[in-house]
């Protein structure tokens, strides 16, 4: 574990809670695209599938923090399209995430490191995760406009990732340690938020809001 | 560095 590691996941976990939270105490998931958080819900579960399989004694932090990262995402879902439904922005958050899912599956089956089904599935949920974001940032920019807390939760999403490149670079250097696939999947997945991560620390940063187009 | 086949990352 190194600090990039720690504070990228840190950052993950902040992303998850500063919405859980806005969701919660605004009872409204206004400006929230149900189905950026539906695609991550996805993620975890295909990603962290061994939880399932052979369940092990929750003895280390890893174990923890792969259930809490499932159960928030499914419980984020929960709270958008049951218990907060009426104020679901249905008609901007369009985005077909078909579009997303069918590619990330097909070219997991034809970029993998393993053809096996589990490596499948991590595979498939890592090219998913470089993508989920998109339907969010979509929404966004079909509402022309990002509530300051739902800034701060996509500056904080898109960080958790940024951090991870520089635990790569960290692993490869000190550890040689390489995983491609995640890699390149975690730039791309960095470059969708640069446009983002540009408004948000010319404006946010400054207090005023993010409206586009800007 | 050998593209490792475990994944020892959230």
């Amino acid at each position: 574990m190194n600090i990039f590691r720690l504070f990228g996941d840190l950052s993950h976990l902040a992303a998850i809670a500063i919405l859980l939270l806005k969701i919660w105490k605004t009872r409204s998931c206004a400006g929230v695209s149900g189905k950026t958080q539906l695609l991550f819900a996805v993620c975890f579960i295909t990603r962290y599938i061994d939880l399932f399989l052979h369940f092990v004694s929750l003895y280390n932090t890893e174990k923890v923090m792969k259930l809490i990262y499932i159960s928030a995402s499914v419980f984020t879902c929960y709270l958008i399209f049951f218990k907060f439904k009426a104020t679901y922005d249905g008609n901007h958050d369009s985005m077909r995430a078909e579009f997303l899912i069918v590619p990330a599956a097909g070219l997991a089956c034809l970029i993998n490191t393993k053809f096996d089904a589990i490596e499948i599935l991590w595979t498939f949920s890592i090219y998913l995760e470089a993508v989920a974001i998109l339907p969010q940032l979509f929404l966004i920019s079909k509402t022309g406009e990002a509530e300051t807390i739902t800034s701060h939760y996509l500056f904080a999403q898109g960080s958790y990732r940024a951090l991870y490149i520089l635990n790569w670079i960290y692993r490869y250097h000190y550890e040689s340690h390489v995983d491609t696939i995640a890699i390149v999947a975690g730039v791309v997945q960095t470059i969708l938020y640069c446009d983002f991560f540009y408004l948000y620390i010319t404006k946010v940063v400054k207090g005023q809001k993010i409206v586009l187009p800007a | 560095a050998s593209d490792n086949a475990v994944h020892d990352e959230l």
